[in-house]
């Protein structure tokens, strides 16, 4: 142990201990946390070369590799609760993504939102056992955040009870999702869906893109990967052409919207719980901010504790870089951050199960609420963590350039969720059209609940004063 | 519409009001601004798109007095002292390196002087040497084993040179001692010039 961190650690006014368990919400967590974990590094089966120093192709086979072994391994501790499945790949991936993380995180968690009984039925065991590798195909080269200007389609055919999947310019091609260029052989693709004549807007559709036993792509259908991107390199982001695609009408998801055999179109409750699973990741995503700039505050603050730089007084020795104030201050307001925003990622989960489950029951009262609040705290603490990672990284001078600190890897990885599921500052606006309609309410005297109450209270504002 | 007021930078509680009064003037003063712009027979798209910057800002706003809260209310749950109190520090350095980033909405909105823009930076820097000695248990707390940090900056043992030398070795391009390049590229342009 590195003398100057030995030291440190003894000084500290608090035990460590007591401080883990807060964070992963009791001392059962932590101590299951670690079983699992251990898991993981004492099998062989993960001893891997430092995927630095690979190739893309040869990082996104050995993440392939590692996705297969994973969930074989997780079968065969039979580990399937949510957290400690999450616990499991955390410490086998590091800070990498997952080869096919699409089919958990959005593929799956759709399926489970968006498909009626007897579709779950047909779908989730064909998911679960993974003949079915899925992803979400929702923007297109042309069209991001901005949903409603999406351009594929799906064009009911009552003559045939299917739907026909065009992409009907360059620019509706979809693009970016990941796992779709080579991993995937289904899509839940979204598409501007047409019955009788009549557009009825966005809908989610499960088109398979490739054959189940070959894996050749289906007829009509283009697919393939985007090339080397800023970071993902264990990621295949595809794009998709879809050419007069055929797919049976029960392939679209009807728990909400519905199309009759004789091309009847049935309004969902809302609009909104077509985005269901956006919603979802980002109100995951907030957590995920803090788990990023929580790693990138380990390095810079350990390293800062190590590093002995210059002279503070002369003749003396040099001191470690954390006793400059100015590492201090590049530092110490970080680590708060992660903090504020680990307590956030547990509110925002919370809540997005809780309001989840009150939609189950048909209780729509706080989605809106849930769509904004995900949306701008998505933004706010996606900014903050991929600026703050940088800073941990000059903080830790030319070494933090080295691939050997794993700052560039994180925040290469990171910094996407600045842009993916809804650009941030799109996300912004979205949060203010909510904050001015609950202000106009407000403002009329009727009272708005949840995190916007404070307005309110807005004719009443008063802090106790202090003399100056 | 509100009282001339101004925080208590040592008090979290006030600071924590603070935020939620900065949050609703940004609201206020976006729905403001909206109404001009539709006042200019605007649409209201364009009226929209034309005070969009005062929009951001108020979401960001509430956002950010929403983390507060939300930090503030989590420390309620914490039974330890000594863990409290670094926690408590923690919320503190967050929620006053907010108002120092953001000085000129706490200004414009009555919450903070002129005079108390020395004692934010002046708090701030105390509080920097009152989390210093508990800055490495407060990453140890994280508890990421190596295995996933995967850096030798951030090592737990801090043995940080050793194995910095020892993951350079690994680097394909030390593979061989003189790299191809030489034979094919460098030696035949020596041999030329």
């Amino acid at each position: 142990m590195n003398p100057d961190l030995r030291k440190e650690r003894e000084a500290a006014t608090f035990n460590t201990e007591l401080l883990t368990h807060i964070l992963d919400g009791g001392s059962e967590r932590t101590r299951r946390r670690r079983e699992i974990e251990s898991l993981v590094i004492g099998d062989p089966d993960f001893c891997h070369e430092d995927a630095n120093f690979l190739s893309r192709s040869e990082r996104y086979e050995a993440a392939v590799k590692k996705s297969a072994l994973m969930i074989m391994k997780m079968r065969e501790y039979g580990i399937s609760d949510p957290d400690e499945i999450y616990y499991y790949k955390c410490i086998a991936n590091g800070s990498h993504p997952e080869a096919i993380g699409l089919h958990f995180v959005m593929f799956l968690p759709t399926l489970k939102s968006l498909c009626t009984p007897a579709q779950m039925d047909k779908w989730l065991p064909l998911a679960l056992s993974f003949q079915v590798i899925g992803t979400y195909a929702q923007t297109e080269m042309g069209h991001g955040t901005h949903i409603r200007a999406l351009e594929t389609t799906a064009t009911f055919d009552p003559a045939t009870q299917e739907f026909v999947l065009n992409s009907p310019t360059v620019s509706s091609i979809k693009w970016w999702p990941g796992g779709l260029g080579k991993t995937s052989n289904h899509a839940i693709v979204l598409a501007q869906l047409y019955t009788q004549g009549q557009c009825h807007g966005l809908h989610a559709f499960i088109v398979p893109i490739r054959a189940m036993g070959t894996h050749e792509p289906l007829p009509g259908v283009v697919v393939g990967d985007i090339g080397p991107k800023f970071g993902f390199d264990e990621i295949d982001n595809g794009f998709l052409k879809l050419e007069n695609v055929r797919i049976p009408r029960e392939n679209m998801l009807m728990k909400y919207a519905k199309v009759e055999p004789d091309g009847r179109y049935i309004k969902p409750p809302s609009d909104k719980l077509t985005y269901g699973t956006m919603v979802f990741i980002r109100s995951m995503v907030v957590g995920e901010s803090a788990k990023a700039i929580s790693k990138a505050c380990t390095i810079a603050i350990r390293y800062s504790t190590v590093r002995r730089q210059s002279e503070l007084r002369p003749g003396e020795p040099e001191p470690q870089i954390l006793d400059y104030q100015t590492q201090q201050f590049k530092l110490l307001p970080l680590l708060a951050t992660a903090y504020a925003f680990h307590f956030v990622g547990q509110y925002m989960r919370q809540t997005y199960l809780r309001i989840t489950g009150d939609i189950n029951l048909g209780d729509f009262s706080e989605l809106p609420e849930l769509h904004a609040l995900s949306a701008g705290l998505k933004a706010f603490t996606t900014w903050v963590a991929s600026a703050g990672i940088e800073v941990c990284r000059m903080s830790c001078g030319g070494h933090g350039y080295s691939h050997c600190s794993s700052l560039p890897g994180i925040y290469v990885n990171f910094t996407p969720t600045c842009t993916y599921e809804g650009e941030n500052t799109v996300m912004m606006l979205q949060t203010a059209r909510y904050l001015l309609k609950s202000y106009t309410q407000a403002s009329a005297g009727q009272k708005v609940s949840g995190m916007v109450s404070y307005l309110n209270e807005m004719s009443q504002q008063r802090l106790q004063p202090q003399q100056v | 519409s509100a009282r001339s007021t101004s925080v208590n930078l040592k008090d979290l509680s006030s600071l924590v009001e603070a935020y939620k009064i900065r949050a609703s003037k940004l609201v206020e003063l976006a729905a403001k601004s909206l109404q001009t712009e539709l006042q200019l027979m605007k649409t209201k798209e364009d009226a929209w798109n034309h005070c969009s910057i005062d929009l951001v800002r108020a979401s960001d706003a509430h956002c950010h007095f929403v983390i507060v809260k939300l930090f503030c209310s989590k420390l309620a749950e914490v039974e330890d002292t000594a863990v409290h109190s670094a926690l408590y520090s923690l919320a503190h350095l967050y929620a006053l390196h907010g108002v120092y980033q953001n000085t000129g909405d706490f200004l414009q909105a009555g919450l903070l002087t002129v005079p108390q823009l020395t004692q934010v930076t002046q708090q701030l820097k105390e509080l920097l040497s009152q989390i210093r000695p508990n800055s490495v248990a407060l990453v140890d707390a994280f508890d990421y084993r190596d295995e996933m940090l995967n850096s030798v900056l951030g090592r737990y043992d801090g043995n940080v040179y050793d194995n910095m030398f020892e993951w350079a070795r690994k680097s394909p391009l030390n593979q061989t001692e003189v790299h191809n390049s030489f034979y094919k590229y460098l030696k035949p342009l020596q041999s030329k010039l």
